[in-house]
C-alpha cells in the first residue's frame, strides 16, 4: 500500500507538471531532433536574426510598449544617451526584457505547480513564499535544460532555436549569462530524466527545509521525503539500469545553488550597469536579499 | 509581508503577474 501511495503522488505530480508547463521535456527533445511533423525553429545566430525573430519572440506578459511595436526603441531605455545607444544595444535590451517577460510567466506557473504539491498550501503562507523566492530561479534553470543542447537552447515555448554562439557574443554580462546554464544542462541532460522524473525533482527542490528564514522546517521536511521516496521509486521503475540516479540527482541541488547565486549577481550588476534597465517588480521581489 | 506582495498575490489566487 504504502508503494502504491507513492505511486499516486508521482501521478499526481506529473499532472500537475503538465498542466502548468507549456513545453515538456519530450515535446522539447522532439523539436531538437525534427522529429515534429512542424515546421522547424526559426534559428536566432546573428543580430539580424535576433532582429527577424524578435516578432516570433513570444512576450505575452510584460506590459512595455516595445512588446507591442517591435519596431520601437523601448520607452524605458530612451533616457539612455543615444551616442551609447547603438541598435545592437537596444537589441540586446529588449531582447533582456523578453527574458524577463518569460520569466514572470515561468514564475506564475512554478507558483502554480508548487500549489499542486499535496500539503503545500496547508504551510504557513510565509514559509510559501520563503520557499518559492529561494526555489522558482532553481526550478527555471532545471526547466532550461531539456531545450538545451551543446549549441543552443529552445526559447519562445519552443519556436525559436537560439545558439549558444550568438548567446556568448552579446555584450557584457549578457555574453556571459548563459555560459554557465548549457555546462549546467549538457551535464543534467546525461542524466536522461523523463516528464515524470523532473515533475518529482522539481517537488522536492521546492520543498527544501534549509532555505534562509523558513519559520517551521518541520511539515516542510515531512513533505520532502514523502516526495523524496516517490522520486526514489519512481527512478528505480523509469531507469531500472541506471545506477545511483537518485543520488546522482540530489548532488545537482548543491550545482544548482551555485548557479543561481552567481545569476542573481550578474542581475545586480546589470542592474547597475545599464541606467535605465527596467527590473520586473515580481523578480525584484525575488532576487531582492536573496543570496 | 510587504516585501513580497507579489508572491502573496500569487499564492493566493490565479492573478497573472502582467496585472499586478
Amino acid at each position: 500500500p504504502e508503494a502504491a501511495d507513492l505511486r499516486a503522488l508521482s501521478r499526481h505530480l506529473y499532472e500537475a507538471y503538465l498542466k502548468n508547463f507549456p513545453l515538456t521535456k519530450a515535446k522539447a527533445r522532439a523539436i531538437l531532433s525534427g522529429k515534429t511533423g512542424d515546421k522547424a525553429p526559426f534559428v536566432i545566430h546573428d543580430m539580424k536574426s535576433l532582429m527577424e525573430g524578435e516578432q516570433i519572440i513570444n512576450c505575452r506578459q510584460i506590459p512595455c510598449q516595445e512588446h507591442q511595436q517591435p519596431q520601437q526603441p523601448p520607452a524605458a531605455f530612451a533616457a539612455v544617451g543615444h551616442a551609447d545607444c547603438n541598435m545592437s544595444g537596444e537589441l540586446e535590451l529588449r531582447f533582456f526584457n523578453s527574458c524577463q517577460s518569460r520569466s514572470v510567466e515561468a514564475v506564475r506557473e512554478v507558483t502554480e505547480f508548487a500549489k499542486s504539491i499535496p500539503g503545500f498550501v496547508n504551510l504557513d503562507l510565509n514559509d510559501q513564499v520563503t520557499l518559492l523566492k529561494y526555489g522558482v530561479i532553481e526550478i527555471m534553470i532545471i526547466m532550461m535544460a531539456p531545450l538545451m543542447n551543446k549549441d543552443g537552447t529552445l526559447i519562445s515555448y519552443g519556436q525559436i532555436f537560439m545558439t549558444r554562439e550568438f548567446l556568448k557574443s552579446l555584450r557584457k554580462p549578457f555574453g556571459e549569462m548563459m555560459e554557465p546554464k548549457f555546462e549546467f544542462s549538457v551535464k543534467f541532460n546525461t542524466l536522461e530524466l523523463d516528464d515524470n522524473d523532473m515533475a518529482l525533482f522539481l517537488a522536492v527542490i521546492i520543498l527544501s527545509g534549509d532555505r534562509p528564514g523558513l519559520l517551521n522546517v518541520k511539515p516542510i521536511e515531512c513533505l520532502q521525503e514523502t516526495v523524496l521516496h516517490s522520486l526514489e521509486l519512481q527512478l528505480k521503475i523509469s531507469h531500472p539500469d541506471s545506477l545511483q540516479l537518485f543520488a546522482k540527482l540530489l548532488q545537482k541541488m548543491t550545482d544548482l545553488r551555485q548557479i543561481v547565486t552567481n545569476h542573481v549577481h550578474s542581475i545586480q550588476l546589470l542592474k547597475k550597469r545599464e541606467v535605465d534597465m527596467f527590473l520586473h517588480p515580481l523578480l525584484q521581489e525575488i532576487m531582492k536579499d536573496l543570496y | 509581508k510587504e516585501k513580497h506582495k507579489i508572491l502573496h498575490q500569487l499564492l493566493q489566487n490565479n492573478t497573472s503577474p502582467v496585472d499586478l
